[in-house]
Formats: C-alpha cells, structure tokens, sequence
C-alpha cells in the first residue's frame, strides 16, 4: 500500500526540502495520509513545517540519528505536524555526523530502508506515502534514502547549473538501482522556481524536454514569493495561501503523480 | 602576500559558486592576480569560467582528487582561464569520491593547506589571491578549505532557510578556528540575491545586520538574471555584460574587499 519517494538532487537550492513539504501537504488535502521524514541535516523540512529539530535530551528521545547510526526503532521518531494526515520524522542536529560515523560499518546503506520496512509493518493502517527529503548531496545519506524508496522525484530548477548536474544525478541513480535497490524507478523530472519572464527558463525547459521527454511531469512551478515566503511562518504554501499561484501547482503535481501511480 | 578566502555555506543555491567566479573575474580586473579553486565535486566553477573538469586520462594528467588523495603537487593542476590574470585548479568528477578516500588518513583535514602551501612557496610571484569555492556540506572538503584559507566569505540568500543555517555555519567555523586553523577570520557575510520587490529580501536583510552588525558588508547582490545567463556562455558576468546592475555589485564588492584587506 505505502509508496515511498525519495526527493533527490546534489545541486543545492533546487527545490527539494519546498516540494518534500508541499508535495505532502497537497497529497494529504487530496485525502492520502503521509508521513515525511527530514533526511537532510539542516533540518529545514522540520523547521518549515513549524516542528523542532530532534534533541538529544535523555536516553528516551530517539531521534533520526539514533535509527540511522544506532538503529533505534523509527516508530518513536514519528511526531504529528499541523496538518491533517501528515506526520514527520524530523532532523537532528546530530546527523551532519550520521555520515562519518556509519561510514564503515556494515549495512551502511540500508539503514533506513531497514528502520522503514520494520515500522511499516508494525502498523494497523500504514499511510499511503512516505516522501524523503534529502541532503544537496550523493553521500551515505542520499543512498540510504535511494535504497529505501520505490522511485524518485527529482525537482530541476530552471537554471543552467541545476541542468548541468543532472546527467550525473541520473547515472548515481542507475548505480543505486543496479547495486542496492533494483525495484527503483524516476517518477519524474519536475521543473520548479519557472520564471516565464526569463529565456533562460524556457531554454532550460526545452533543453531537458529534449533529452528526457515524458519524464518530465506536466506541472510545472512557477517562481512565486508566496513559496518562499510560507516556511516563515512554519506551514507549506496550501495552508499559509491556498488559492495562489504557487500553491495551485503543488496540488496539481500531487494529482499527476497520483495518477501515474494509479492511485486516484 | 596571498590572501586566501574561503567561500563557504552549507545551505545550496546560496550563490557560493556565482560569488566565487565573479569576484575572481571582479578582483582580476582591478589588477589583482587571482587563482580560483573548485572544491565542488559538481565544479560549477569549472564549467561557469567555460573550463574542462579534471579528467584522469593518464598518469602525468594531476587533478584535484590527486592532490587531495594521493598528495600530488598542486602546481600541474592550475590552468589558465579566458580571464587576464585568473588562473583555475579545476574541480575532478572523482571529487565525489575523495572525501570517503581520506575519511581516517592522519592530516586528512589539512591536504589542500599544505598543497597550496608548497604551490605558493614554489613561485617566484605567488598570486594576490586564491578563492576557494566550496560544496553545500560541511564535511571534509569543507574543512580542508577552512583550514587552508585566512578568512572565509559567507554568500547569504536573502530568504527564510538561507538565514536558519547561518547560526550552525558560524559556529561550524568557530570550530575550525579552535581545531585546525586559528588564524582564521571571516570577512563578512554578504548578501544576495536581494530582490527589492520582495518584502522577505528586507525582512531578511534587516534580521542579519541585528544580529551581526558590521561582519555583513556594505555590497548588496541583487538578484539579476544577466548573473543567472553568463554561465551558460563560460563567462564571468564582468566579461558577459560588464555595465548590467548584475556585475556593477561584484565590482564594488572586490573594492570593499580590498579595502577591508588594505590591498586598495
Ligand atoms: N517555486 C519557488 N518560488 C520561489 N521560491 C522558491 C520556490 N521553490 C523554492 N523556493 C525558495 O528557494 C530556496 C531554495 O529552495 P529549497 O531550500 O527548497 O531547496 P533545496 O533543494 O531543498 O536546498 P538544499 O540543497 O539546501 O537542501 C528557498 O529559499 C525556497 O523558499
Ligand atoms: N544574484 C543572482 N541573481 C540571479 N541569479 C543568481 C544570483 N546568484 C546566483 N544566481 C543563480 O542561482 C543559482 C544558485 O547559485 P550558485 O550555483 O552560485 O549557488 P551555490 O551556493 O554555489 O550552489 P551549490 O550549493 O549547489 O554549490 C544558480 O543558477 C545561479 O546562476
Ligand atoms: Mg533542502
Ligand atoms: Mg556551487
């Protein structure tokens, strides 16, 4: 039942922590329960959706880096957020180390994958999505999460060094599927922060149609002060200005993919 | 006589690969001699400046990943640039693979200091600058920067997330300072990517200067797409359209550099 994609690009600024949260509150209005889990150290999927990062006060707050490095169960990591059907797993402060101290241990690279098939099955009712977002970067943190997911979204943003990095994303990609998860597929390409005002967003938008064709979703999001201005007040763009014009594309992207997973 | 600027931030799309590139080009153009190194596995810089990535076609073919890993010298790695008076050590695509390569080797987190230390040492007239861009992390590449460079530049994006990490970067490189290099000093944080038709730019600008006052230079970035273009063309924007409201800043940013350094 759960299908779980993980939002991956090394290029950093790309997009990835704004469509992990909007992405999961747009499929959790459309009635999907979701539950997002904060993979990237600085932790701004946590912060964006108004929660704490992960502390490590007493032996009993098991956080993220206690699943990855001492593989803690997941199940007391998962907190509620204020929207409705979504949960999160959020960052921890600690996990900028989570990288050197599981870097030669055996099982590094399932780790998650591992915490995440346990937790699932531990559940009565598990949700419908679990979406991971990700480092700007292809370490141990990044396999972990390509070798727990079933696919991967990669947000692309319309600008000519997001483009150059996308060729090497999609070999780690094929690496990954090839050594530590054969099941992984792209969900697609999705490009973001389109400014229509600018060539070069155009040029870009061709230029990977060219070379990707329907691997780039139909929705594209546009850039659009109200996305970058909703982390601010801790909640995703569908609850802080539903009726914008870059909430409306989230909602959007969450039916296409719905319907490429032949959920809807 | 060199100064060594390290261009650190471990929050992507910051504009550490933009800044590296067009102060280099700005500083070049005011007379100073310059040598950029492209520490981003991604060598953004490499490509920005219209440069091949280290390939390591043969033996006698020195790359960043040999000077880091294996120690080489750093002198058959520098290559000229279409810039008078820019010269580059271009960024490897096996880079990605150098950090796990060094992870437990003894001076791991002092490679690239004594690289360009020798390098330097070697020339009769050793350059006025070397700028180092940095990847979105703060794993070892980082932390070789750090202890290598005399001062670090901190791009800073004028929005929400982009000002979260500042507190963890600043402290990271408090760190740095007490562990390897406590010569180290930061010449300011420097704003971009400003936007004066978006309230969040000033919110953001306004936070910054509260809370540390005279480290945040007097140069404003503004967001400007000739920035965005230039690299697609192998340029600096000082070369691509060198009287546009996107290169006249990186111009005054290299004067308030010199100034700081008593360099003018
Ligand atoms: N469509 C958009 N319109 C306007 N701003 C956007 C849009 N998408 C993202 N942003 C802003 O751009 C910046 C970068 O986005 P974000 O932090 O989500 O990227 P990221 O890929 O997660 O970055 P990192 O590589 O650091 O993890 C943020 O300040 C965000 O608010
Ligand atoms: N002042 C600016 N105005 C408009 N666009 C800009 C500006 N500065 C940078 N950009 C663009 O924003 C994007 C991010 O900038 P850049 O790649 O330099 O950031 P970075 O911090 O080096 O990213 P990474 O974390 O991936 O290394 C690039 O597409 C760049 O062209
Ligand atoms: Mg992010
Ligand atoms: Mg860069």
């Amino acid at each position: 039942k759960t299908r779980t994609i993980a939002i991956v690009n090394q290029k950093g600024g790309v997009g990835k922590t704004t469509t992990s949260i909007n992405l999961a509150a747009a499929l959790a209005a459309q009635g999907q329960s979701v539950l997002l889990i904060d993979l990237d150290p600085q932790g701004n999927a946590t912060t964006g959706l108004g929660q704490r990062k992960g502390r490590r006060h007493g032996a009993t707050d098991i956080t993220l880096y206690d699943v990855i490095v001492d593989e803690a169960g997941l199940a007391a990591a998962v907190v509620d957020t204020d929207v409705a059907g979504l949960t999160l797993v959020a960052s921890d402060m600690d996990m900028s180390g989570a990288e050197l101290a599981i870097g030669n241990s055996p099982g590094r690279t399932t780790r998650l994958k591992s915490a995440l098939s346990d937790y699932l099955a531990s559940l009565q009712d598990p949700p419908d999505y679990v979406l991971i977002d990700c480092p700007p970067a292809l370490g141990l943190l990044t396999v972990n999460a390509l070798s727990a997911a079933r696919s991967v979204l990669v947000p692309l943003q319309c600008e000519f060094y997001a483009l150059e990095g996308l060729s090497q994303l999609l070999k780690t990609i094929e690496v990954a599927k090839a050594s530590v998860n054969p099941d992984l597929v792209i969900d697609g390409v999705m490009l973001t922060m389109y400014d229509r005002r600018n060539r070069l967003s155009d040029q870009v938008a061709a230029d990977v149609r060219k070379h990707l064709g329907r691997a780039v979703l139909e929705t594209i999001i546009p850039r659009n002060v109200r996305i970058a201005e909703a982390p601010s007040f801790g909640k995703p763009v569908t609850q802080y200005d539903p009726k914008c014009k870059g909430a409306l594309p989230y909602m959007a992207l969450a039916k296409e993919l719905l319907l490429r997973h032949g959920k809807n």
